[in-house]
């Protein structure tokens, strides 16, 4: 059975561009998964961009020698198409009764669809964003999980001048994202614009109640001798009755190798 | 002292804000940055026990004593620091992340922080081209002292000057830039080294992007200037 605490989803992944995969998010997750690394699948770099994934694989040279970026296609020539990428994976996990699942993402760009055990969920536009979806209830009973991710590029992913300049022709500005990647002063355009699952996947399992983004504040009184920390956190009960809980803060600091004061 | 038990109901299928009663601390070590004294930091461990379940949720994070603040200079123009009450001399340097494909590995930030600590820094500014810059970084800037300034994601891409003319009034989706924004804050918030948040790189963002920063960014009245009882 799962433990509670967190899992991350960091090897294993595949990818492939999505104009070569025919078969549906649904169909990837259960009848036919890719068995492996052979094409069009490749091991695929998560986190990361589609581009650190196609260099990784040498399907394309590392932009960051030589003039090699000028050989990779940029995407205002290929289409945003060229760019968009299956990721998959499989994962186990099983859990015990009034356990839940959060599959996180803790970045994306720039907008995916998920697909877990032929289960379709959405997630939102936005590079800067963290997506949290409750899994609990399309986990495989089996423990053997598929998940699989569409994730497309900016919408607004623009194109280089002929003589380059300060973020291109801007449109990578209208959207949520990082506005270097079409080029700047210190920087070659970045040829997906950074497309990609390029921060942390994890699992987080809990009980019937979920701990949610805690803030900890200090305030100090008389030059700094008398301290306080204040701590706000929201609680989410999952469960279908009245959560009786102890809820418990402590600090402690490392006096010496492994060695706390509490 | 450091420890605290409360006992909570929550109703089926709600979501709750709680606030635990405040923990008192006596002369703690205090947060420094690189070269003004040790980076303390202390384990903040949060869980939760469910009756007839058992643990069910349990969060973690080094949280440093120390405060920040900033202003304007009126003489000079420029922004002054100090940090728990004691000026500093900002040895600054511009970051815009660590790697152009995203390989944002926790050895690579580990490393190039380290480098940054070395060469004397005590700043690190985040351009709003780039990255809000993920936990890992934030982690090595609080163990090496490295205070940060982040801002958001606002440039000449989107204030209607350059060639061709940009956008002039942000990213076309605002909403979805605050909802951004407002979760970025909430993964960053708790580190050590976070100073400062800047609308964007060298000016200020839509004026109702910007409003609603401020709003979401303002002191709580209750952390305020001394209102007589000593506070800091």
């Amino acid at each position: 059975m799962a433990e509670i605490g967190k899992i991350v989803l960091n090897s294993g992944w595949l990818a492939a561009r999505s104009t070569d995969i025919e078969l549906t998010g649904e169909q990837l997750t259960t009848t036919h998964p890719p068995s492996g690394p052979s094409s069009p699948w490749m091991n695929a770099v998560v986190p990361g961009t589609v581009l650190g994934t196609l260099v990784e694989n040498k399907v394309v040279p590392d932009p960051f020698y030589g003039l090699e970026n000028k050989e990779i296609v940029d995407i205002a020539d290929s289409g945003r198409e060229h760019y968009t990428f299956w990721f998959f994976t499989k994962f186990e996990c099983k859990l015990a009764v009034n356990q839940h699942v959060d599959l996180n993402f803790r970045a994306i760009n720039y907008s995916a669809e998920v697909y877990l055990n032929g289960h379709k969920r959405d997630l939102g536009r936005g590079m800067f964003r963290r997506h949290s979806i409750d899994v609990t209830d399309i986990l495989s009973p089996e423990g053997q999980n598929l998940l699989a991710v569409i994730v497309y590029p900016p919408d607004h992913p623009g194109r280089i001048p002929p003589k380059g300049g300060q973020g291109g022709d801007h449109e990578i500005g209208k959207d949520v994202a990082a506005q270097y990647v079409e080029g700047w002063d210190w920087m070659t355009p970045i040829r997906d614009r950074n497309t990609g699952i390029w921060d942390e996947v994890s699992l987080s399992i809990t009980g019937p109640v979920k701990i949610i983004d805690p803030h900890l504040v200090s305030s100090f009184f008389d030059g700094y001798k008398r301290a306080y920390l204040h701590t706000t956190l929201e609680l989410e009960n999952r469960s279908g009755w009245v959560a009786e809980c102890s809820l418990k803060i402590q600090v402690t600091t490392e006096v010496e190798n492994s060695i706390c004061l509490v | 002292e450091h420890l605290h038990t409360q006992h909570l109901s929550i109703p089926p299928g709600a979501r709750v804000q709680y606030s635990f009663p405040e923990l008192f601390f006596y002369k703690p070590n205090l947060w420094w940055p690189n070269g003004m004294g040790e980076q303390s930091l202390y384990n903040i461990t949060i869980a939760t026990d469910v009756e007839g379940f058992g643990e069910s949720d349990m969060w973690d994070h080094l949280f440093g004593f120390r405060k920040i603040e900033s202003y304007i200079d009126s003489a000079t123009g420029g922004r002054l620091f100090k940090v728990n009450g004691q000026p500093i001399f900002i040895r600054g340097g511009n970051w815009i992340l660590s790697d152009g494909l995203l390989r944002l590995s926790k050895k690579r930030y580990e490393t190039d922080i380290k480098f940054h600590a070395a060469m004397n820094f005590n700043m690190m500014r985040c351009w709003g081209g780039g990255l809000a810059e993920r936990p890992e970084f934030y982690h090595y800037c609080d163990v090496n002292g490295l205070l940060v300034w982040q801002e958001f994601w606002i440039t000449g891409d989107v204030d209607g000057r350059g060639d061709p003319i940009s956008n002039p009034n942000g990213p076309l989706d605002h909403d979805l830039f605050l909802l951004c924004a407002r979760d970025t804050i909430k993964l960053l918030r708790n580190h050590a080294s976070l100073a400062l948040w800047v609308g964007g790189n060298e000016q200020i963002p839509p004026d109702d992007i910007n409003a609603a920063l401020k709003l979401d960014l303002r002191l709580h009245p209750s952390f305020g200037n001394d209102n007589g009882n000593g506070r800091v």
